[in-house]
């Protein structure tokens, strides 16, 4: 059970809090609208909530931040006021900062502070997004290295009704079948060579990403 | 070579056109304020961008979304904006559909619209935060079913100088090591069992989600 502490509840802010309390960690938030902070213990978002202004750094001294084990700075559309908050923060030696940036500018001026963690949510799910509905054959993953990845993919049809060995996707491709999963509950982990592949199943492949890509397109 | 339009420039939008137009995709951008569209093509977000307003869908009508292969409405602030837009795009028959919601309601009133996808970038990126700050020795990963996941993480320290055969994770956790990260330029994929884990080794392991867990805390 860790200890951290979350100022500004806007979407983003609410959700890190709510997450964190859905892990039964303790969680401090805090936010200079009264309101906010008392929906935010009626809704279960924190363990504990202090309506307090950031940029007033009296008002941060007692409640020992450097104790925590991370801190959310969630204040994106009021520049000002997060940079106030951060410098703040360090002064403060708050760990594991991360502080949200409405801006490119605004995290440039953040990192200057050295805040140690800058997040841009809104680009950054533009970017998920944009390769989600470019990518439709890939469901999920992520890259090991620039060249090799780790992606779950909806079994090409040509590949449905062979078995692993047949396939040979080692030899042909150089990448591995390392989970099939078929239906919402059977899952093989690191399948042996005899399975079969079937329509629908979705294959977790590992390799190197233009081959994988190569795979797909093949089939 | 595919082709998608994005609806409204703000952070989110102009970050979907830009990592599509990285993707060499051809980006069609719109946006009711002329700066923002002059922009967008002086950054290279797009291949075309067009000034009007989304919410009047005789606008909309001879750009011929229905053929581009996924539409994103991005506009968030606006509700109304946003929910007009998705009536006329829902009308005009356009694809793939995804839209942001800038709130829940705003979000079940776009479902109820039919919109295939609605996306929440601050408080899914919130999530993302949350488990990354709470969780600092899972690097990555995905979960392949609610028990079982891919994950990596920083080895632990005890495996250190150990082989994969003496460790003899399988039988112990039920758990594979899938891929050995050595510094920035040695990546082992489906490690043979001789290979040695060394200090500052990123291991990719993949089993029941507990179990790994487990396994980091035993070590
Ligand atoms: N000086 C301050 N001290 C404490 N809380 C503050 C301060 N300034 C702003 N806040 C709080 O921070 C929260 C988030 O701020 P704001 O809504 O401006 O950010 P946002 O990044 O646009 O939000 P979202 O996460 O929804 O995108 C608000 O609830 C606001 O009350
Ligand atoms: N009716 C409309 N027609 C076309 N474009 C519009 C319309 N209404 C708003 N926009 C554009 O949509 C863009 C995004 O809108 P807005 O900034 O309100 O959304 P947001 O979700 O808060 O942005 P962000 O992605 O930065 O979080 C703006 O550039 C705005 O000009």
């Amino acid at each position: 059970i860790k200890q951290f502490a979350v100022i500004g509840l806007g979407r983003f802010g609410s959700s890190v809090a709510q997450t964190l309390r859905e892990m039964n960690h303790e969680v401090l938030v805090i936010d200079n609208s009264e309101e906010n902070v008392n929906n935010a213990m009626a809704d279960g978002l924190a363990t504990n909530a202090i309506c307090l202004d950031s940029t007033n750094i009296h008002a941060l001294e007692h409640i020992g931040l450097s104790g925590f084990d991370g801190v959310v700075l969630a204040i994106g559309a009021n520049m000002e006021d997060s940079i106030l908050t951060a410098l703040n923060l360090m002064e403060l030696k708050a760990r594991n900062l991360i502080a949200k940036a409405s801006s490119l500018p605004h995290g440039k001026i953040l990192e200057r502070l050295n805040v140690p963690r800058v997040v841009y949510p809104e680009r950054d799910m533009g970017e998920r997004v944009a390769k989600s509905i470019a990518q439709t054959h890939i469901l999920e993953g992520f890259e090991l290295d620039p060249r090799c990845s780790i992606i779950e993919i909806q079994a090409p049809k040509t590949l449905v009704g062979r078995t692993l060995f047949e396939l040979n996707l080692r030899a042909r491709y150089g990448v591995y079948i390392i989970a099939i999963k078929h239906g919402d509950h059977d899952l093989a982990i690191v399948p042996s060579p005899d399975s079969k592949i079937f329509a629908h199943d979705k294959l977790v492949v590992i390799g190197e990403t233009q081959q994988i890509r190569k795979l797909i397109e093949d089939h």
